[in-house]
C-alpha cells in the first residue's frame, strides 16, 4: 500500500495537457 | 598532473598529461569501474569561480577552467536519468551508482520526499546494505549510526532514533529474501516517481518578469511556479519539440507542428544558458535513442546480464 501511494505520485510529474497557444497564454499570465 | 576522481563509492587517482582529453579521462574511469552504460554519466568539477561544471569530453582536461589544487578533483556522476530504471538499466554497477547518487540527493533534501516514502526507501537501503534482517545480528540500535532519512523528515516529525528504527525495521524484516542488488532496484523504482527526481531546475522569467523554474528532465521541459517545484504548470514533451535555441537571454522553443506558435522564455544568467541547452540536447538525444531498436552493443550487454 505504501508502494502504491508512492507510485501514484508519478502522475504529478506531468503538466496538464494543452496546446502550444494555451501554453504561451498560461505562461504569460503566471 | 595528478587527478582524483571520486565516484559514489570509490576514489580513483590518475596521472594525466597536458594533451589528455576529457574523453580519455572519462574512458579510464569507466574502464576502472567496469561501467558500460556510459551515456548517462559525466565528470563534474568546480571551476575557478566556484561553480560546479561538467567536463567537456572533446576538449583537453587542462584547458578547462578546473580549480587549481593538487590533485585536480573530479566527481563521476550521472548527468542523465533513465525514464524507467526497471526497463533500461542493464548492469548491476549502473544500478548501484544511480542508487547511491539518488539516495544522497534525497537524504540531502535536494529531492523532496514525504515521510512515509522516506521510511519505505530507508527500509530498502537497509536491505541493500545488510541483507536479510536477523534478530541475532541486527540487535536493537543497529540503525542508530546510519544516515537513513532526509533532514527535513527528521526535523518535522519529532520521533526518537529508536522510534524511527522501529518503523524502518518492520519493513526491513518484510524484505527478507530480497537480494541486495534487487533492493537497490526497488529503491530506484520508488524514488523515480518522486516529483523532483531527475529534474534539473533553472531560474527563468516570463515577459512581465515573473520568476519561475524551468525543469529539464528525461521526458521534456516543464515550467513551475517559484514556490512549488513539485507541480509543473506547463509541459513540453521532447516528442513535440523541433528545436531549442537562445540569443543572449531569450530562449525560443520551436514546435514540430509548424502551425503552432513558438514558445519564448527568458533565462537571466548567460553563464547558465549554454548548460540549459546542452542538457536539453542530451536528454532529447537519449529520448529519441530509447525509441529506436537496441544497438548491437546494448543487445550484447542485455544478453550478458541475462546470463
Amino acid at each position: 500500500q505504501a508502494k502504491e501511494r508512492a507510485h501514484q505520485k508519478r502522475s504529478n510529474k506531468k503538466a496538464p495537457p494543452m496546446d502550444w497557444s494555451k501554453r504561451s497564454e498560461v505562461f504569460s499570465n503566471l | 598532473v595528478n587527478v582524483r576522481v571520486t565516484t559514489m563509492d570509490a576514489e580513483l587517482e590518475f596521472a594525466i598529461q597536458s594533451v589528455t582529453t576529457g574523453k580519455q579521462l572519462f574512458e579510464q574511469v569507466v574502464k576502472t569501474v567496469g561501467l558500460r552504460e556510459v551515456w548517462y554519466f559525466g565528470l563534474q568539477y568546480v571551476d575557478n569561480k566556484g561553480y560546479l561544471t561538467w567536463l567537456k569530453l572533446e576538449k583537453k582536461v587542462l584547458s578547462q577552467d578546473v580549480r587549481r589544487e593538487t590533485p585536480l578533483q573530479f566527481m563521476f556522476r550521472a548527468k542523465y536519468f533513465p525514464e524507467d530504471v526497471d526497463n533500461e538499466l542493464i548492469q548491476d554497477i549502473t544500478r548501484k551508482l544511480f542508487f547511491l547518487q539518488v539516495k544522497d540527493e534525497i537524504l540531502s533534501d535536494n529531492v523532496y520526499c514525504p515521510p512515509e516514502t522516506a521510511v519505505l526507501l530507508a527500509s530498502y537501503s537497509v536491505q541493500a546494505k545488510y541483507g536479510d534482517h536477523t534478530k541475532e545480528v541486527h540487535k536493537s540500535g543497529y540503525l542508530t549510526s546510519e544516515r537513513l532519512l532526509p533532514q527535513r523528515v527528521l526535523e518535522q516529525h519529532k520521533l526518537s532514533k529508536d522510534q524511527w528504527e522501529d518503523r524502518i525495521q518492520v519493513w526491513h524484516e518484510e524484505h527478507s529474501g530480497m537480494l541486495k542488488e534487487d533492493a537497490m532496484l526497488e529503491y530506484l523504482k520508488i524514488a523515480q516517481d518522486l516529483e523532483m527526481y531527475g529534474v534539473n531546475y533553472f531560474d527563468i522569467k516570463n515577459k512581465k518578469g515573473t520568476e519561475l523554474w524551468l525543469g529539464v528532465d528525461a521526458l521534456g521541459l516543464n515550467i513551475y511556479e517559484k514556490d512549488d517545484k513539485l507541480t509543473p504548470k506547463i509541459g513540453f514533451p521532447w516528442s513535440e519539440i523541433r528545436n531549442i535555441s537562445f540569443n543572449d537571454k531569450k530562449f525560443v522553443i520551436k514546435p514540430i507542428d509548424k502551425k503552432a506558435p513558438d514558445f519564448v522564455f527568458y533565462a537571466p544568467r548567460l553563464r547558465i544558458n549554454k548548460r540549459i541547452l546542452l542538457l536539453c540536447m542530451g536528454n532529447h538525444e537519449l529520448y529519441m535513442q530509447r525509441r529506436k531498436p537496441d544497438t548491437i552493443e546494448v543487445q550484447q550487454m542485455k544478453a550478458q546480464a541475462r546470463e
